[in-house]
């Protein structure tokens, strides 16, 4: 071990391992999370045996969908292990999806990989949003990878958050009882799902709903995108991988085209809305949980970016110790670059704020539990909060994605040049927290969203009304400073 | 701290109804509300960092607040804890104190000057547990997957290797000396 880093463990008043007992949840959950590390990082199939920088684009996928297969072989396999009698369930899902895109995930897929939406959002998507048939034709099989590899595709060339705008269209035809999918303009190409490109052979698809030549909005459809033995793309089926992006390059981003492709009645979700045989349109209940999955991924997306943000500072203050740079006092050796003020105000902040974010973030995922469990109960307290979750999941999510990304290019900044080898790993980084800015709602839109909600509460709080715990300030603030108490 | 987070809260309120009034003042020159929003769209996305900014450091404050009171924390992790939301908030000020000053016109030149103080002695108290902090992430090797960050800070030593293992250290001459670079000096461009 370097000596100044032995020396500055040595010197510190706070344990690490009592502090990493706290941030792991408690002393078992430190100690589980590191047998699994052990149980994977410590195994040749996992090790890295070719340089990163000899693969192509193409090398890297073909090594990526490998591990993949291994890594979710072994993980099933530890799942087994811990709990013979394995019950899928939304829970279970949830901590699948956090196992994944945690350090496990992370220190075998730096640029993440494929099969991610397959568990996070098309299994995800089928329980929240299929009935129980649908539940019972799908899950159990895409659970075991059983001959179901899944991808979820809203967005579309040219559209994205608006979703009134997407032109992927599904007509019904009641004489043969199927929904015709088409993406009839190069725009309506559906664009950017995570595994789409040459990995998944079924999606979940977003299309225009039309009966009978009446519009009914946006709804979702489970397509058989390619054949389930030979894996070629099915007739009418158009799909690839979009190409490299900036980060995440291990995912397989994909497009998608569909020309007639036709598909039973019974693969469009129908727990909130049906097509009933004849034709007819069902509105059910108003999709209030299809909300909260929107607001689940972006409760998570601050995870992940926090999750990054320490990664980033964690290198920048080892390195920060072990490079020396100038002197302070003319008569003393050079420095470790971390005891000058400009380096710490640099790397401290970034600490402090991704764990205020994790404190943040923790009580946000407990908010989010607390109001699907009232929506699940149909209490009115779950429906009269759902609005100020929809607003804080939103704008909490884009400026932390916007200040992590920020934050981990200033510690990359940091480590000098040294920090601009790929090496130092930073690219990788920045290049998730960069990508989150952006995905599961645009920043400015997001804000735009918040805005609105804020704007409300305002005109609320002019109404002298009671508002929401987390913009009660508006009201009480406004009497402070104009009752002229401040 | 609380100050900081407070005077965050005022300068968002305060931008959520300058937001609010640009709107209105678009609306009443008969433009649609979708037109008004429109082009109050600065002052909106202005308003929504803002009370970002505000909700964060106010709910890292409670959130401290309620794992000290349930006793969760040994003195030395609720310390440096304590320190660190603070720095939070109080960097987070700081950054900010454009929007805030803009909106509190009670603050002075010295009240700003002494919450700088207040951050570089947060800086200098936290410097000496840096690297237990980061360590206590439990972040193994792999995870970082960075020459620079690893535990035993073996950092030029592995700057060294991957330099060595770059596939084009991996024959003393490359094959584009041949096919290029000789031709080329054959030919004295």
């Amino acid at each position: 071990v370097n000596a100044d880093l032995q020396r500055e463990r040595a010197a510190a008043t706070l344990d690490s391992e009592d502090f990493a007992r706290w941030w792991a949840g408690g002393a078992w959950q430190l100690e589980e999370r590191r047998s699994l590390e052990r149980r994977f990082f410590e195994d040749p199939a996992f090790a890295d045996t070719v340089h990163p920088s000899c693969l192509s684009y193409k090398e890297r996928y073909e090594q990526t969908v490998a591990r993949t297969t291994r890594f979710l072989a072994k993980l099933r396999q530890w799942q087994r292990e811990k709990q013979p009698q394995l019950q899928l369930s939304v829970n279970m899902l949830r901590d699948f999806r956090l196992l994944l895109s945690g350090s496990l995930g992370t220190g075998l897929f730096q640029q993440s990989f494929p099969l991610r939406m397959h568990f996070t959002m098309f299994m995800t998507t089928i329980l929240s949003q299929g009935t129980a048939e649908q539940q019972a034709q799908w899950l159990n099989r895409a659970w075991h990878m059983d001959g179901v590899l899944g991808t979820y595709a809203q967005t579309e060339l040219g559209h994205g958050t608006f979703l009134r705008g997407l032109e992927t269209r599904a007509d019904y035809d009641p004489l043969t009882q199927e929904f015709i999918l088409n993406t009839p303009t190069q725009s309506s190409y559906k664009w950017w799902p995570g595994g789409l490109g040459n990995t998944a052979n079924v999606a979940i698809v977003l299309a225009q709903l039309h009966v009978k030549g009446k519009h009914y909005g946006l709804q979702s459809f489970v397509v058989r995108i390619r054949d389930e033995r030979t894996h070629e793309p099915l007739t009418g089926v158009d799909v690839g991988d979009i190409g490299p992006r900036l980060g995440g390059n291990g995912v397989n981003n994909g497009f998608l085209g569909l020309h007639d492709v036709r598909i039973p009645r019974n693969q469009m979700l129908m727990k909130n809305a049906q097509v009933l045989a004849d034709g007819t349109f069902v509105q059910g209940r108003p999709p209030l949980l299809l909300y909260g999955t929107m607001v689940y991924v972006r409760v998570i997306t601050l995870k992940d970016v926090l999750f990054g943000l320490l990664q980033g500072a964690t290198i920048a203050t080892r390195y920060s110790v072990v490079r020396r740079q100038s002197r302070i006092n003319s008569d003393e050796p050079e420095v470790s670059v971390l005891d000058h003020v400009t380096q710490q105000a640099k790397i401290l902040p970034q600490i402090a704020r991704g764990v205020s974010y994790r404190l943040v973030a923790d009580w946000l995922w407990r908010f989010y539990a607390e109001v699907l469990r009232q929506l699940e109960d149909e209490s009115m307290a779950g429906r009269n909060s759902l609005p100020e979750l929809h607003a804080l999941s939103c704008c909490l999510k884009a400026v932390a994605t916007d200040e992590a990304s920020e934050g981990v290019d200033l510690l990359r900044k940091s480590c000098g040049g040294h920090g601009f080898l790929s090496s130092a790993n930073f690219d990788s980084i920045y290049g998730l927290a960069t990508a989150a800015y952006t995905y599961e709602g645009e920043y400015t839109v997001l804000l735009l969203q918040t805005a609105r909600f804020l704007v409300g509460q305002y005109v609320d709080s002019l109404k002298r009304k009671v508002l929401p715990t987390s913009v009660s300030y508006l009201r009480d603030t406004a009497r402070l400073i104009w009752g002229k108490n401040l | 701290a609380a100050n900081c987070a407070r005077a965050l809260e005022i300068s968002a309120l305060e931008q959520v109804r300058q937001a609010w009034q640009t709107q209105k003042t678009h609306q009443s020159s008969k433009v649609s509300a979708e037109m008004a929003s429109n082009l109050a769209g600065r002052q909106l996305t202005s308003a929504a960092i803002a009370h970002a900014h505000a909700f964060f450091t106010r709910n890292a404050l409670q959130q401290l607040d309620a794992l000290r009171q349930k006793g969760d924390l040994s003195p030395n992790v609720s310390l440096v804890l304590g320190q660190l939301v603070e720095l939070f908030v109080i960097d987070t000020f700081l950054r900010q104190s454009g929007c805030v000053l803009r909106w509190n016109n009670g603050i002075t030149g010295t009240q700003l000057r002494f919450v700088e103080r207040r951050f570089e002695e947060l800086l200098a108290k936290l410097r000496p547990n840096a690297v237990a902090l980061v360590d206590g992430f439990d972040f193994h090797d792999r995870v970082l997957g960075s020459t620079l960050g690893c535990h035993d800070g073996r950092v030029y030593e592995r700057l060294m290797e991957e330099a060595r293992r770059n596939p084009v250290n991996q024959e003393p001459v490359n094959s584009s000396f041949h096919n290029h670079l000789l031709p080329m000096m054959r030919g004295k461009l």
